[in-house]
């Protein structure tokens, strides 16, 4: 058990660094440990990740938008180990910069070939990036009601 | 497995039949606050299995039936179906479209269906079980989770790491 | 001491009315109230907000925009107590759709006449209703760097 | 009582003296994510008389001084100075301009200054009482605050009540 756990744990890691590096860029580096490698099915998961020309000492130091691109590294590394038929994403753009909601709609574009997505935003720079938009609405209060949107109508 | 369609009836503020088509690879939900986008994923969770009431914000199960307006009154249902392409025969199925059911009365009585066969509640997760979906699964994202794997909320990323493997 | 604090609270009570109402709508109904009424010096603050049309049992059951807003109007009623001579605010507005973003600036604009704010942003619809700009930019890797912005250059 | 103006030097990622002018009703600060936006507002608690790092974002006092990169080597100080108009003599001071500093060595030292001249932190703390400006008021708002505030979270709402009346 702690063999296929270990084979999985490192699969992850790798995960971790390609997609950290496709959401940030080539030269930041991050990493996956374990806090007890000695019990590994016991132990914690730890988490390293050095933005390019920043030497933070916990991920506690980073921005708002960095810790956010960070952790959504590490859910994604996780499904690539076993993708998910399906996934859903609820205003997850919300703490990013134009650039990165830009990267982040990318690498999904990219995941989309084997899944499908479900993405909730508010950000205009997220809604050009998908195929198919529905809007929700309240016109009668507290009733909702849902009317596909055409992409013109968003410009 | 691919997604064909959720229809959502009764639950939370959705008060009338609502159907969307999820057929497309990256389908976006927009919309105003307030006005349910975040109810639409409570749904899919709710339809997949989801017990924890806390999981879908709400107090007990009860709170997800929709619970009227000044012009309207409360409903007595609550009613969640998800439809699938069978396409990679992912699902232990014989059909090749399979449609889940989750409905909950006032009375407290719950409904389970696939494919319009009543069923129990354990014959749905059974349905997903290596699909990588259930209803905690690390396919449903959202920004308390971003948060909660940051601060390593309760072995959030051990956890997430068990059910991935 | 009792006396005091209930003058305040009752003062607090009526802002949050009125300022709930200006980011929500007239017909938009909130309320502050301790939990323990007798013992007011002890009791915790409990908050209820129903925007028009909806019946949640509690602000649990509110989306993410409307709790946030809900939150804001809070602390914009605490404020108006006793004005600050300057407020800072960061990506507060991050869960908000547009028009509560505009909703929230024109709030800030009208207290601006007695007190100064300072707003970290990334959403172009909340830069269009400040009176000036601070680019924060980070050419050289991990050294921060601050330059005027002309507005022109956000269009 | 009216802000001037920021200065910035060895704090966190402001390596090179950097100066603000805060001096309109409202002032927008914009950049990508990790630029420095947030340092811009913890050099602003600091100087205010923050002493709780976590507050800060950090585990220590010390980590509060630009700690160095590829190219260049940290820094031996952190000063931040923040300047008012005493236009509505609200601070308690003869002075039409109080600039208050504070200094952070890598020893472990601190300076505090009002207008240049040497004081204590408490000093600076007293010189703000009363005008609802401190290191945790309700003037400094963030999101983790507003969901603070909705969770009560270690009874945060009386505590701002309390800092307000
Ligand atoms: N059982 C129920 N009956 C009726 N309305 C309900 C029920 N449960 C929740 N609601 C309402 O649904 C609304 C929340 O919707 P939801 O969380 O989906 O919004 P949202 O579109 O995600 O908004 P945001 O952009 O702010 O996140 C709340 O206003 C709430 O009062
Ligand atoms: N002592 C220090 N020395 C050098 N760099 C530091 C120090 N402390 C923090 N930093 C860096 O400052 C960056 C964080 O900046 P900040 O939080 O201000 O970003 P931000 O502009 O608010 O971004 P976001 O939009 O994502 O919130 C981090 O990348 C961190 O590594
Ligand atoms: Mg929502
Ligand atoms: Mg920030």
């Amino acid at each position: 058990a702690t063999e296929k756990f270990m084979e999985a744990f490192n699969k992850v890691k790798d995960n971790f660094k390609y997609v950290f590096k496709r959401l940030f860029s080539e030269e930041d580096v991050c990493d996956l440990f374990l806090t007890d490698p000695d019990n590994p099915l016991e132990s914690k998961v730890e988490i390293t990740a050095k933005p390019k020309g920043k030497r933070p000492l916990t991920i506690n130091q980073l921005s708002g938008g960095e810790k956010a691109l960070t952790s959504i590294s590490l859910i994604f590394s996780l499904y690539l180990l076993k993708p998910a038929p399906f996934c859903v994403l609820d205003e997850v753009d919300a703490p990013l910069d134009d650039a990165n909601v830009g990267k982040f709609n990318n690498i999904i574009k990219q995941f989309s070939e084997n899944s499908q997505f479900i993405i909730v935003t508010h950000k205009k720079e997220t809604m050009v990036h998908v195929e198919a938009i529905y809007g929700v609405t309240m016109a009668e209060p507290g009733i909702s009601k849902v009317v596909p949107v055409e992409f013109a109508s968003l410009n | 497995m691919r997604l064909s369609s959720l229809e959502i009836h009764g639950f939370k503020s959705f008060a009338d039949k609502t159907v969307i088509n999820f057929n497309k690879n990256i389908t976006g939900v927009v919309g105003p606050n307030g006005c349910g986008k975040s109810n639409v994923i409570d749904s899919i969770r709710w339809v997949l299995g989801e017990q924890r009431t806390k999981n879908l914000r709400s107090d007990k199960m009860d709170n997800l039936i929709f619970n009227g307006t000044k012009m309207r009154k409360s409903a007595n249902r609550a009613t969640v179906v998800l439809t699938f392409e069978n396409d990679r025969n992912l699902l232990p199925s014989e059909f090749t479209t399979v449609a889940v059911s989750r409905t909950l009365y006032r009375t407290g009585e719950s409904e389970y269906k696939i494919n319009n066969v009543n069923c129990r509640l354990k014959d749905i997760s059974a349905l997903f079980m290596d699909t990588g979906i259930s209803s905690d699964s690390y396919a449903i994202i959202e920004l308390s989770m971003i948060n909660d794997i940051l601060a390593d909320k309760e072995n959030v990323r051990r956890k997430l790491f068990e059910q991935a493997s």
